[in-house]
């Protein structure tokens, strides 16, 4: 499956 | 961080400052709709459940605690605050902002990049971010008379995620980031829905007139 998204943003 | 990412933060946290300001110094939310707000803390405490999980820096958790306290704290005043709370525009603030959470989170449960709770709910939290403003504008459209500072709170909130679009660019330009099609067409539609509202509030500080949206 997909890896997740980046959340280094707020 | 680049310096459009760090902008459109400190915008973020510049609106914020002004709509505490308001309710602290005027003691009034005047003009300010409770849904939205309410909006926002939802948006907050679904998108930052990772914030005791995974570390990114100490800006990203500080900004983190920074943007759930505030959202928490001005609901409060809003709502329980003795002098603060009789200034709401009730009457006024009337947009059924359930009716924006419940298809936003039907669209995170369709569109998203895993299915699981956590990418999920930061999905939701982004379709919602984009959609949370709208209860404000329409409180806006609704009053005669905007204080300056109820204008430059939503002037600098929309200005955040335009100013995040360049930091997008900038991402994928110069340091080659994976597509991110969730946040981006979710900030760029945020990012749309304040053109209106962009158009009059630079139209009324050109002309040093006081700001008022048509009906």
């Amino acid at each position: 499956s997909a890896a997740e998204q980046p959340k280094d943003e707020l | 961080m680049n310096v459009f990412r760090l902008a459109g933060d400190m915008t973020h946290l510049l609106s914020i400052m002004v709509l505490l300001l308001k309710i602290h110094s005027m003691k009034s939310c005047a003009g300010i709709s409770l849904k939205t707000q309410e909006l926002y803390v939802l948006v907050f405490a679904t998108r930052y459940l990772d914030i005791f999980t995974t570390y990114f820096s100490f800006y990203n958790t500080v900004m983190k605690i920074v943007f759930l306290v505030t959202s928490f704290s001005i609901v409060w005043y809003m709502r329980h605050h003795k002098v603060v709370r009789q200034t709401y525009d009730r009457d006024q603030d009337t947009f059924r902002h359930h009716l924006l959470v419940i298809p936003c989170f039907l669209l995170a449960l369709l569109i998203n990049h895993r299915f699981t709770v956590r990418e999920v709910l930061w999905t939701f939290s982004l379709y919602l971010e984009a959609v949370a403003i709208l209860p404000q504008l329409v409180l806006l459209q609704r009053s005669r008379n905007i204080d300056n500072l109820t204008g430059n709170y939503v002037f600098f909130l929309g200005a955040y995620r335009g100013l995040y679009l360049f930091n997008w660019i900038y991402r994928y330009m110069a340091e080659k980031s994976q597509l991110r099609w969730i946040p981006w067409i979710s900030g760029l539609v945020q990012t749309a829905l304040y053109a209106d509202f962009f158009y009059y509030y630079i139209k009324s500080w050109k002309k040093r007139e006081k700001l008022q949206l048509p009906a």
